[in-house]
């Protein structure tokens, strides 16, 4: 389940659940039932207040006409872990980096 | 038996998350082990942000690290062991005691290759009534764990032996972690034989019986421990 890009507006995270029902995945995943991963969308513009983090060359391709803007992406990730039956009916705790989007950025 | 991963987005997910493809069908439902709640809340990012644990948000988890095991690895399992068969003691055994032996076999097929075990605990619990019959007596036990050969062969080395006070409580008992990749064959498992003598010579009230073993093995999957993911200084 993912909030809607909507045009426009500034880059920043957006809401993205995934469920492991979903994904039929619940019948073997123990925990979580699911987790917000998140996803980065929006506008790159020249850095104002408030706006999220630029690399210095964001802000440069920003500025220079027909290089198109900065792409609006994850900044920092943070990760998960799945507790869950493998096929042998063994219980297996894994653990996953950067599955959670907690930040984005124009870069 | 696995069933073949469904194409498309789940597949890929799928092999994102180092799994080649999904278990087929609902598993055989049993309780989980109280000690992988825990390393789950303890690991889990939202449970450490609430806990006292957490020192601020930055101070992330130190990533491919079981820092409640003290090991490094980003996966751990808890391996029931399955078709314990016990069988007699060698009437030749230095003891002489007549307590039966009992071989244990661990389920390691879904272990890939790539993993390095860095921690392979065994616990085995006794039945309680025979365990309280039983008694530490005077020197207590020793327990003794081999790798066990295919059905008919003779033991293979011993792993390691440690004296045991008390059957009542859990016994637990680190192996060498290598192990778990030495014995490890098509259909990989891991066989063990375990015996347990008194450790004095007076013979027990009664025998232990084996009411259950279990793995809990740690392991490290370097390719899910990709630089990014270490912290910067």
């Amino acid at each position: 389940g993912a909030e809607a890009a909507l045009p426009g507006g500034a880059c920043r995270a957006r809401r993205l659940y995934v469920s492991f029902r979903d994904v039929g995945w619940h019948r073997w995943v123990i925990a979580p039932r699911g987790f917000l991963a998140n996803y980065c969308q929006g506008r790159c513009a020249l850095p104002a207040p408030g706006a999220p983090p630029a690399l210095n060359h964001a802000v440069l391709r920003a500025l220079v006409p027909g290089a198109g803007p900065p792409c609006c992406v994850p900044a920092r990730l943070s990760p998960i872990s799945v507790l869950f039956f493998d096929n042998s009916d063994n219980v297996v705790l894994r653990h996953y980096e950067d599955m959670v989007v907690d930040e984005c950025g124009c870069r | 038996a696995r069933a073949p991963a469904p194409p498309g987005p789940a597949a890929a997910l799928l092999r994102a998350l180092g799994l080649h493809d999904a278990p087929r069908g609902a598993p055989t439902p049993r309780p989980v082990p109280p000690v992988m709640w825990r390393l789950f809340r303890r690991r889990d990012p939202q449970e450490a942000r609430a806990g006292p644990r957490r020192a601020s948000p930055g101070a992330a988890v130190r990533p491919c690290h079981v820092e409640e095991l003290g090991v490094a690895g980003n996966i751990v399992r808890h391996v029931p062991a399955r078709g314990a068969r016990a069988r007699p003691a060698e009437p030749a055994a230095a003891t002489g005691a007549p307590c039966p032996e009992w071989t244990v076999v661990f389920d390691l097929a879904a272990v890939d290759d790539a993993e390095r075990a860095s921690l392979a605990r065994l616990e085995l619990r006794f039945a309680a009534a025979v365990a309280a019959a039983a008694g530490p007596g005077a020197g207590g036990w020793e327990l003794s764990v081999a790798l066990a050969g295919d059905a008919g062969a003779g033991p293979g080395p011993v792993l390691l032996r440690r004296a045991v006070r008390g059957l009542e409580l859990p016994v637990r008992a680190e192996l060498p972690p290598a192990a778990c990749a030495r014995n490890a064959s098509v259909p990989r498992g891991l066989r063990l034989a375990l015996a347990l003598r008194p450790g004095s010579p007076a013979a027990p009230a009664a025998c232990a019986a084996l009411a259950e073993a279990s793995l809990l093995l740690v392991t490290v999957d370097p390719r899910l421990c990709h630089p990014l993911a270490r912290p910067r200084r």
